[in-house]
């Protein structure tokens, strides 16, 4: 654990408590992409299964069950709680355009070519892209919510610090996945667009809105 | 070096 890690840890947290105190306090998950928040559950769904399997620290382990029960939570309170305020007109990305190709490749490029090693490899693959429904959502709209923004920061600044992480393991502990890693690039690079937006309008007090 | 396939990141 170094303090790059930590802190992307810090910084996924954060994002997901941002978005449920989101929904939970104006009660409603307007521009929310449902389907993003789909697909983050099946990524912590195929990744986690291994908490039967590896035990690698007590910390890992709560936060592994924490992912778990929040994005199930999530999923819960957009299509079951607050269902009505869902945004579904919008909300028209097809995941089966994600879902497909990630398996496929997970299936040709892995490390093992074992059950839980393919699962793991495509819930990577599949992380780097879930949130295109939601940056899809945004686009279609023109505009985020503020706090939307916050979260959307938080969670591509998660995988932003992990490279980060990445860089210092492979420095110190001669440490590196490059699946992990690849993956890791692509899904920072998919927050670039959003994360200039953020700097250059939300921080200065202005809305999230895209130009026409 | 590590086995790759031994995952101890989130």
């Amino acid at each position: 654990m170094n303090i790059f890690r930590f802190a992307g840890d810090l910084s996924h947290v954060f994002a997901i408590i941002i978005l449920l105190l989101k929904i939970w306090k104006t009660r409603s998950c307007a521009g929310i992409s449902g389907k993003s928040q789909i697909l983050f559950a099946v990524v912590y769904l195929t990744r986690y299964l291994d908490l039967f399997t590896t035990y690698v620290s007590l910390y890992n382990s709560v936060m592994k069950v924490l992912f778990l029960a929040t994005s199930g939570a999530t999923v819960y309170l957009m299509y079951v709680k607050f269902k009505a305020t869902y945004d579904h007109n919008h909300d028209s990305f097809r995941i089966e355009f994600l879902l497909v190709p990630c398996a496929l490749l997970a299936l040709v490029i892995n490390h093992e070519f074992t059950v839980m090693e393919v699962l793991w490899t495509f819930s990577i693959y599949l992380e780097s892209v879930a949130i295109l429904p939601q940056l899809f959502l945004v686009s279609r709209t023109g505009e985020a919510e503020s706090i939307t923004s916050h979260y959307l920061f938080a969670l591509g600044s998660y995988r932003a610090l992990y490279l980060l992480n990445w860089v210092y393991r492979y420095m110190v502990e001669s440490h590196y996945d490059l699946i992990a890693i690849f993956a890791g690039v692509v899904q920072t690079v998919l927050y670039c667009d959003f994360f200039y937006l953020y700097i250059t309008k939300v921080l200065k007090g202005k809305k999230l809105q895209l130009p026409a | 070096d590590k086995d790759q396939s031994e995952h101890d990141e989130l």
